[in-house]
């Protein structure tokens, strides 16, 4: 699958993954 | 809001009950932060709305290397932007509950 997890050392946690191509704005 | 080149969302349907609540981070103009991003993925995470603040989140942010510490005064208002409307809508839907 296309998401990857990051565990910050305070116990949070950030999943990543892609942002739909219409979110983002022309590059 | 100014658009800071950094947009946070809601990430899921928010009923004014919890504290905490998930948010969708990404990078929505890169041109606009002074580092570079690591990728431009969505970041989603939770964030307790009565026990943390949005300087919190974006320390924890550029500490797992998602961005550059210059940015951290962005990051944080952006989801700090987020937080006052999520806060200034319960208010306004679920005034008794808050």
């Amino acid at each position: 699958s296309s998401f990857t997890q990051v565990v910050h050392s305070a116990g949070r946690r950030f999943i990543v993954s892609p942002v739909p191509e219409s979110r983002l704005k022309e590059q | 809001a100014e658009d800071t080149g950094v947009r946070v969302e809601l990430a899921e349907e928010d009923h004014g009950r919890k504290s905490s609540i998930a948010l969708r981070l990404w990078v929505e103009d890169p041109k606009k932060l002074k580092g570079k991003p690591k990728d431009n993925g969505a970041i989603e995470f939770t964030f307790d709305l009565e026990k943390e603040t949005p300087d919190d989140v974006a320390q924890e942010m550029i500490d797992s290397g998602f961005f550059h510490e210059n940015d951290l005064k962005i990051v944080a208002k952006s989801i700090r932007d987020r937080v006052a409307l999520i806060l200034w809508r319960r208010e306004r839907i679920w005034p008794r509950m808050q």
